[in-house]
């Protein structure tokens, strides 16, 4: 996965993210594609949540998977969720729950009530940097006024291990997370940190807009063969747009 | 380094936006003033064939590791009862999809749990 969140120079904000899931569950050597990546892609439908006759919260999803991993609360925030590799993973998580150790709760459910019930940037900011998790993960949140963008870094249980947020006034314009932890070097063999920074700069400031950032979570290699949807979301519209994504070969497979 | 170069790697992208009309996802409202049971049923009765084949393909691969028909039974009774153990609105979501699709409540879970099974 690959997540922006981004700020451009009337201190508008801009979040986006690349859905990317299926490695090594199963290769379509015929197609030269991931069998389950391309199992989900027909899955992939917005969700409009409604009480009332009101949208409380928008969200991507899997059909069939209730949890909220993509998602936005108009006008108040924005949220994506990337995979964290740890060896404290989640199935650690799964045995204690199992076991009726039931503090810790369920990523998808988590972030769809926060987003649901979000009031505003912050106290969301604060509440997932602490709530119970039983499987770590980057949050990555966004907000409606300059300065809200943060990557919060969890492990299982109720520790963040970073916070890291948008600063624009010393140059920190947009933030960039895939799926590795932002204060160490992604591994050599999947560096697509690197290429969303060059094209971030490339783009600059000034071109920062739903299209921009669009254009950067299409190019090679984040875009890749487990890329099932880019989703774009700007808060304050309340706008949340998803395309499917489809990697031609030659393409690389993460 | 494959991955830094052609054809793995490309140019910035500057042409991609806006992509074309047919790769725009739907939208589902979802009415959260109607029970939980019944809330998604309108979004994945149509989907059920394919979620049926996403669901396949992961017990195909746990197939490759143990014997999947002892496998997938075993997960259907261990996973089943946990969808009680779901803070409200899930345990009822759940099991909506299940009756909605047909699809064993334990598959239901095992699918809504991945992210934390997949992170082993």
């Amino acid at each position: 996965c690959t997540s922006l969140v981004v700020e451009d120079k009337t201190g508008d904000l801009f979040h986006a993210r690349n859905l990317d899931f299926g490695l090594f569950l199963g290769w379509d050597a015929k197609n030269s594609t991931w069998a389950l990546t391309e199992r989900l892609r027909p899955l992939i439908i917005n969700v409009d949540y409604q009480q009332g006759g009101k949208t409380v919260g928008k969200g991507v999803h899997f059909a069939g998977y209730v949890g909220m991993i993509t998602g936005m609360k108009p006008g108040v925030l924005s949220l994506s969720m990337n995979e964290r590799f740890q060896a404290e993973g989640g199935f650690i998580g799964i045995i204690e729950w199992v076991l009726g150790q039931r503090d810790g709760q369920w990523m998808g459910f988590v972030l769809r009530d926060a987003v649901v019930k979000a009031t505003d940037f912050n106290s969301t900011l604060q509440y997932l940097t602490s709530v119970d998790l039983l499987a770590p993960g980057y949050i990555i949140l966004g907000g409606n006024s300059t300065g809200q963008g943060a990557i919060i870094t969890r492990s299982i249980g109720t520790k963040a291990d970073d916070v890291k947020m948008l600063n624009p006034s010393n140059g920190t314009w947009y933030l960039v997370e895939t799926n590795y932890d932002n204060w160490e070097s992604p591994p050599f063999f999947d560096n697509r940190r690197a290429p969303a920074t060059k094209c971030m700069n490339t783009m600059t400031q000034a071109n920062v807009g739903l299209k921009g950032i669009f254009n950067v979570l299409s190019t090679k290699p984040v875009r890749n063969l487990l890329t099932t949807y880019t989703a774009l979301m700007h808060v304050r519209s309340g706008t949340l747009d998803t395309y499917l994504q489809y990697c031609p070969q030659p393409c690389f497979p993460w | 380094n494959a991955q830094d170069l052609p054809p793995f790697t490309e140019d910035c992208r500057s042409d991609a936006y806006p992509p074309p009309v047919k790769d725009k996802v739907g939208t589902y409202v979802l009415n959260l003033d109607q029970a939980p049971e019944d809330r998604w049923t309108g979004l994945v009765k149509p989907l059920t064939e394919k979620l049926i084949v996403l669901i396949q393909d992961i017990k195909d691969l746990v197939g490759i590791f143990v014997n999947e028909t002892k496998a997938v039974d075993y997960l259907d009774e261990l996973l089943a009862p946990m969808a009680d153990t779901f803070p409200e609105p899930y345990p009822g979501e759940l099991k909506g999809i299940a009756n909605a699709t047909g699809i064993p409540l334990g598959q239901v879970i095992l699918y809504n749990v991945f992210y934390e099974v997949f992170t082993v």
